[in-house]
């Protein structure tokens, strides 16, 4: 989904 | 992990390295404003609240343990040492937080992707790292003479941001439905900050000239 990938930036 | 974002992060961590190692070994901070140390301390502690419980990958953790700690350590460095406090240009570091911090606070209440404290202060994290910069830049240009490490600091600052519009970009033709407005506007605007910067970063390095900011 959009915010796992979203919470793996820094 | 493509290699935009992997040297992104690098440059970022190599900023942040460079800004403790002058603070650590020449102890001075000297053309470091406070203002934006602590506004980054508040974007990584309330961007990072998922950091005990939502585990990405070691990678993610350790650097997230690393731009915490850096941030808050060079924050007491510049407010609690006894020698590199000396050097703080209080008198020229005058730029407001609130003035900063209310507005990023009333967007991240409007804008969000979900009404939760999390994604609220996360949002909230991104509309400040864009414009926590602004202190620095300022004081920047009220100095008149900006030593290479702070020059330095403030040009892979701008170079980590860079590589992550390219990271994005990469990621957008890459992933399917890689689609994030708040992050990537935030991200944006918080690049072009840096383009006057870079203009005369580049100026005085081609001119081999001390780089100075116009008034």
């Amino acid at each position: 989904t959009s915010e796992s990938i979203l919470k793996d930036e820094l | 992990m493509n290699i935009f974002r992997l040297a992104g992060d690098m440059t970022h961590l190599a900023s942040v390295l460079v800004l403790l190692l002058k603070i650590h070994t020449i102890k001075s901070c000297a053309g470091v404003s406070l203002k934006t140390q602590e506004l980054y301390a508040l974007v990584f502690a309330t961007r990072y609240l998922d950091i005990f419980t939502d585990f990405i990958s070691l990678y993610n953790t350790v650097m997230k343990l690393i731009f915490l700690g850096s941030s808050f350590s060079i924050v007491w460095y510049i407010r609690r040492h006894k020698i590199v406090r000396r050097s703080y240009d209080k008198d020229q570091d005058t730029f407001r937080h609130y003035f900063l911090v209310l507005p990023c606070l009333l967007l991240a209440l409007v804008i969000h992707e979900k009404f939760t404290f999390r994604e609220v202060m996360w949002a909230f994290s991104l509309y400040l790292e864009a414009v926590a910069i602004l202190p620095q830049l300022v004081l920047l240009q009220r100095t008149r003479n900006i030593d290479n490490l702070t020059g330095q600091y403030v040009f892979l600052l701008g170079a980590y941001r860079a590589l992550y519009i390219l990271n994005w970009i990469y990621r957008y033709f890459t992933e399917p439905h890689f689609v994030h407005w708040i992050t990537w506007i935030a991200g944006l605007v918080q690049t072009l900050l840096y383009a006057d910067f870079f203009y005369y970063y580049f100026e005085s390095w081609k001119n081999n000239v001390k780089l100075q900011l116009p008034a």
